[in-house]
């Protein structure tokens, strides 16, 4: 099983504003 | 037969991928602002998401859900949802009637939306969800949550619409953890097919799981 990334979760953890 | 060609295409699949994709960034910008969820770690943060989004996305919609015709009404009928909307997305009955079912009794507790609000935030500080580290930490913010509740309704819910309220509200939780293990079971099923999880959205198959990959 691969490794997740979650880089879209980070993303929009780490914004701003969502 | 034509009915059969929708349900084999899916025909409401994308679309209702769209609406819970933006319901994911909804339930993200929600979690930002409970107090104290910015300071776990990052991979807390996610651990929560993921295991919560079904169930938040399933709570906040409460508030479109009609009793009128058990449909899903966002401002005119040109944005209704019925059941059977959400068959041609790809889920059976298996999820949709006990959905239906909680919609209805979520309805009727009639909610306020401080108490609608802070029952969203209790489910994302869920310890018990797989995989989260510090346990202690999200119980304690759930745990303050919780309170808040409480006095919430001893303070602003009038009798007899508060009686056996904040239980009544636990219960729902309750709910929606076997509403999210029949979700997760139905969309493992709909992702395993190449021609369905190619209509979801990234963020979908990020945070419900790619099994193609």
């Amino acid at each position: 099983k691969k490794k997740e990334n979650n880089a879209l979760l980070r993303y929009l953890l780490d914004k701003d504003d969502v | 037969s034509s009915m059969n060609l929708e349900f084999s295409q899916l025909s409401m699949l994308p679309h209702l991928a769209d609406l819970v994709s933006y319901s994911i960034q909804k339930v993200i910008g929600f979690a930002k602002m409970i107090p104290g969820f910015r300071d776990l770690s990052a991979e807390d943060q996610i651990v929560l998401l993921k295991s919560s989004a079904i169930e938040v996305i399933m709570l906040r919609s409460n508030q479109s859900f009609t009793l009128e015709d058990m449909s899903w009404t966002c401002g005119s009928n040109d944005f209704k949802y019925r059941v059977s909307d959400v068959t041609q997305a790809g889920h059976s009955m298996d999820l949709l009637e006990p959905l239906v079912k909680f919609q209805v009794g979520l309805k009727k507790l009639n909610l306020h939306e401080e108490e609608h609000v802070l029952l969203m935030a209790i489910c994302i500080l869920s310890p018990d969800r797989p995989g989260v580290q510090d346990t202690s930490l999200v119980e304690s913010l759930q745990d303050k949550l919780s309170e808040i509740l409480q006095t919430y309704i001893r303070c602003r819910h009038p009798p007899p619409g508060s009686r056996l309220l904040y239980a009544k509200m636990i219960q729902k939780l309750a709910d929606l953890r076997s509403l999210n293990e029949e979700h997760s079971r139905q969309y493992r099923c709909l992702s395993f097919q190449p021609e369905h999880s190619m209509q979801l959205t990234p963020l979908v198959l990020e945070v419900f799981g790619n099994e193609i990959s």
